[in-house]
């Protein structure tokens, strides 16, 4: 199983649709300081529900509705196609679309998880992609701060880490 | 409950000691304080760097850290193995000879596995097959290029 | 004592401005969340980085969190002025770009007071009036030489 | 009043005697990871007792003397050399010389300060220094890490920055 796309819409500073394709092995993203480099980071953690909102910046879900340029929409959304052809994933087709989309309500926002199109919830989505190895504990996941927080545990935290993965 | 915890612990010391020895000239190991009751105890870091003495995480370079955390880290991945890895600058305490080196262990462990790294460090930037170019225009984000080393 | 805590916080605020100004494309205040009554509310951070709306600190990217960490110790310095400044890595978040704006910074202000800075980053090393050369050889450190630029 | 020389005896990872000349202006000090780099702003920040053992990554003060190659010494020593032509420190002489020095001892260690020779303590070096805006609270060092630990603050932290320098 490998990612084959990132479809990042309205979401954090992408203020349009954006395709981002990824190819197989070794990919470096890179660019100056406050261009979205972590946002793309961001994208692949909530389509894939690996963290809360904090460690997505945001104060609140909502806030990772775009919000540049005038007029603001009321929905953020992220696709992450992956290539399903060892069919890991135990599901028919070849490939699989992951989609999850937050619209603000009056009241707050709801959530939607998706699929290959089919409505479906955060759950599901982690029990069939731990066959593919993916678990929803985002250990594959280092973001921008994890090292130092690492280096900083205290030997208490730091055996913490092996209690949870036990 | 104590069994599994061993299971683990020694498992992902045994890649901790691999893996650090690959990125650095020294030797380092997981010690726990309390081996007999795990749990009433923490767990420290030793490392030897070639031909100094022995020291506790706390008292080394910032670089030196750095790379233990990072050792730490891929030791764990590798006793936990995922389709895909993801990683936000964690290069950024690293002089250019260890942005090398662990540049060059992303690029030999992606063959098994996806890597997608965000880093503005040279010595990792020209080991990707694939580098996507990220600006800012207008307020919004542009992704310029994906380009095939 | 109320008194002296506006006095100093005014005075920092505008040294904030000024120089978060200077550093980046954008404007910055430090926000009391309790202007009547300060000791009971902490100070937040308040950036409009060009053409974006106004942000909090906690929300930005990695980079620019550490221009408006920098800023701020440079306002408290200017507020406190000293014959010479040490910093250890200041630069580490920052791409070339902004290494080289808080690079131009220090060599301004080292007509005033002397500034010793540990980098690793070209912009920072090439605008030194003199370099320290630093190395480990046998386990000890040797400084290996000190360039006037 | 500036800095002239740096000279560091048996001091963390320096174990010969090392005298380090420091010009005007913008001195920057660079080299491989773990070479030595942050241990001489460690030596400066001894010498002029601006921080605790805790910041100079020592658990305890005699931590601080060189071990490596063999037979360690039971001593560290810091001398920092001022140009004091500006007499902005109220004594007669143009170059002033502070030196630090800690010795293990069966039960511990003994600090021994001396300004010019003349044993001294910290408190006194701090108030003939602070004639020349020097004061022991340390503002003008920033630590590797202290940004990120600035970045990572309460607002309740952050304020009370504000208290403690008014
Ligand atoms: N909801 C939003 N709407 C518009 N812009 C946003 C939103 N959320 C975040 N941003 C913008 O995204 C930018 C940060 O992007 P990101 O953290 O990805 O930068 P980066 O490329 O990782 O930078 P660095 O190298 O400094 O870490 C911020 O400047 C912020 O203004
Ligand atoms: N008492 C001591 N005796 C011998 N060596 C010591 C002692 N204390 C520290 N060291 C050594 O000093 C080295 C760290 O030096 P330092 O922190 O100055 O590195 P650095 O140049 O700042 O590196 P970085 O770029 O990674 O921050 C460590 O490798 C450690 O082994
Ligand atoms: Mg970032
Ligand atoms: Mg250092």
């Amino acid at each position: 199983m490998k990612i084959k796309e990132v479809e990042i819409k309205n979401f954090k500073s992408f203020s349009r649709r954006v395709k981002i394709p990824i190819l197989e092995g070794f990919t470096v993203i890179s660019g100056p300081n406050g261009s979205g480099k972590s946002n793309i980071i961001d994208a692949i953690v909530f389509a894939l529900g690996l963290s809360s909102s904090r460690a997505l910046r945001a104060e609140k879900l909502t806030d990772l509705i775009n919000s540049s340029n005038g007029a603001r929409r009321d929905y953020a959304e992220v696709t992450i196609v992956f290539d399903n052809s060892d069919h890991k994933i135990p599901v028919e087709e070849n490939e699989v679309r992951v989609t999850r989309r937050i619209r603000e309500t009056e009241g707050g926002y709801y959530s939607y998880y998706y699929l290959n199109s089919s409505p479906t919830t955060l759950s599901d989505i982690h029990h069939r992609f731990s066959f593919a190895g993916l678990y929803g504990d985002g250990y594959n996941v280092v973001m921008q701060g994890d090292v130092t927080r690492i280096i900083e545990m205290t030997p208490l935290e730091r055996r913490r880490i092996i209690d949870d993965i036990s | 409950k104590r069994e599994v915890f061993f299971e683990t612990f020694n498992a992902i010391n045994r890649n901790f000691m691999e893996i650090f020895a690959q990125l650095s000239d020294g030797t380092g190991e997981l010690v726990l304080e309390n081996p007999e009751n795990p749990f009433e105890g923490g767990m420290h870091i030793h490392v030897k760097p070639h031909g100094k003495p022995i020291q506790r995480l706390e008292s080394m370079s910032g670089g030196e850290k750095s790379l233990v955390a990072i050792s730490l880290i891929f030791a764990i991945q590798r006793f936990k193995p995922a389709p895909f890895y993801v990683f936000d600058e964690i290069d950024m305490f690293l002089d250019g000879v260890n942005v090398d080196r662990v540049a060059r262990l992303i690029k030999d462990n992606s063959k098994d596995a996806q890597f997608i790294v965000v880093s503005l460090r040279k010595p990792m930037i020209e080991k990707a097959d694939s580098i996507i170019g990220v600006t800012m225009s207008n307020n919004t984000t542009i992704v310029t290029g994906v380009k095939l080393n």
